[in-house]
């Protein structure tokens, strides 16, 4: 994998969001990834609709929780997404509006990544942002810097944030993940998280997946 | 400072001297958990010490030097040698050293945060014995800068005591965040610094994702191409 890599400055990757008060990471995170495989594949970065999702994956528990892998089966059941302008935002679960008719992106498959993180860096360079899931701990108070908080306060055994992978680096020579956030750009860094990496902080590394648009 | 001067007067022109110890605890702390050859130096310190009824409070502002970096491991192309500004707070009581705050960032880095400065510099005092006198009223007026920063409301007083109860935990929790945290992050005061850990995880975290079984997907390919 190169050095360094970083999508934002290759127009993959839409403005930071907010997800407002309302558990739905998960298909921030998703959006995101599929956000950046349309990109990638079409040439065209649409903002596209986690309302969607929230309201129409019956299997996902919309402001209650759900898991990227069953987001991706929802888009592949609904037949794709809508844009974020045709399907905007309210963060919390209202009637499913979804109609087939405005759905402007599709995926054909979704797939598991390597846990190994220099893999998953080969594999971001290559393929796009990924959808990861880490452990919070330490984000509520998260200003900036590189997190790396000690393995048994930020157990990969608890995850509980869906988030985006869209770049990494070295800062002083300590290696991060550069991580979108979907608390809002008064968060963080511009609504950037910087975790570390190679060292399986967070549990970044556990849940790695993305959408695969043929 | 002179010996004998009363406990909690400050003592702004301490000797250099007398901030090596504590320098030094505080870099054997960054540098805690490195190899030999990858450990940052001590550049120039200098710094502050408060004293209070039981040690000493000492504020530093140091130069780290970082080694280059040759392991491929770490970084994957060599990296020249950095400078970091640290800030450190040690507390000293009784002859033995307690890191209350580091927070480093390379010279050039733009990121300014001269607002957590001010809270920062707060959190110790929550740690004395006595706590000064005018410690309720330092609380009130860093809360009330997070209510207006922030634009919070709350409906009653006795909702705004409660919040400002939770704020002040939620310092001391981020304090103890920051001493843990093993990379350059810092740790503070943000919108969410009035939420119980109860609240925030309920209403923005995903208890769903740590649960079996989940659906499982095929395994990409690794990518082999250069």
């Amino acid at each position: 994998a190169p050095p360094e890599w970083d999508w934002r400055d290759k127009g993959a990757v839409t403005k930071v969001k907010n997800q407002g008060m309302c558990g739905s990471c998960w298909a921030f995170s998703v959006t995101g990834n599929v956000e950046g495989q349309w990109f990638l594949k079409q040439g065209d970065l649409l903002s596209l609709s986690e309302q969607e999702l929230v309201d129409c994956d019956k299997v996902d528990k919309a402001c209650l929780g759900g898991l990227p892998s069953n987001a991706y089966s929802a888009i592949k059941t609904l037949g794709g997404l809508e844009t974020e302008d045709d399907y905007s935002y309210l963060g919390h679960l209202q009637t499913c509006n979804f109609s087939a008719e405005k759905v402007k992106v599709y995926i054909n498959d979704s797939v598991e990544l390597s846990q190994n993180e220099q893999k998953l860096a080969a594999w971001l360079a290559n393929k796009g942002p990924i959808s990861v899931a880490i452990n919070a701990f330490g984000m509520q108070f998260y200003r900036h810097g590189i997190s790396r908080p000690l393995r048994p306060l930020c157990s990969p055994w608890f995850i509980d944030h869906a988030v985006l992978l869209v770049g990494y680096g070295n800062r002083s020579a300590i290696p991060f993940w550069a991580i979108k956030n979907s608390w809002g750009t008064d968060w963080g860094e511009e609504g950037y998280y910087y975790l570390h990496r190679g060292s399986g902080a967070c549990g970044v590394n556990i849940m790695a997946s993305s959408a695969v648009v043929n | 400072a002179p010996p004998g001067r009363a406990a909690g007067a400050q003592s702004w022109e301490a000797a250099s001297s007398e901030l090596l110890g504590p320098a030094r605890f505080a870099l054997e702390m960054y540098n805690r958990g490195r190899a030999a050859g990858a450990r940052a130096a001590l550049g120039a310190v200098r710094g502050r010490v408060r004293r209070t009824g039981q040690g000493s409070l000492y504020s530093l502002k140091a130069t780290l030097e970082e080694p280059p970096c040759n392991d491929p491991m770490v970084c994957q192309l060599p990296v020249s040698k950095k400078t970091l500004l640290c800030t450190f707070e040690i507390l000293d009581e009784l002859g033995k050293h307690m890191l209350l705050r580091r927070d480093c960032a390379p010279v050039d880095t733009k990121i300014t945060d001269d607002r957590n400065e001010t809270f920062s510099s707060f959190l110790p005092l929550l740690n004395m014995d006595p706590l000064p006198k005018d410690l309720s009223v330092k609380m009130a007026s860093i809360f009330k800068d997070f209510v207006t920063t922030y634009n919070r409301t709350y409906e009653t007083k006795e909702e705004a005591q409660w919040r400002m109860s939770v704020f002040v935990n939620n310092m001391v929790r981020a304090q103890k965040i920051q001493a843990l945290d093993r990379g350059t992050a810092q740790y503070g005061v943000t919108k969410f610094s009035d939420l119980t850990e109860e609240e925030f995880r309920t209403i923005y975290l995903n208890p769903l994702l740590k649960e079996e079984p989940r659906k499982k997907m095929r395994l990409a390919k690794s990518i082999s191409d250069p």
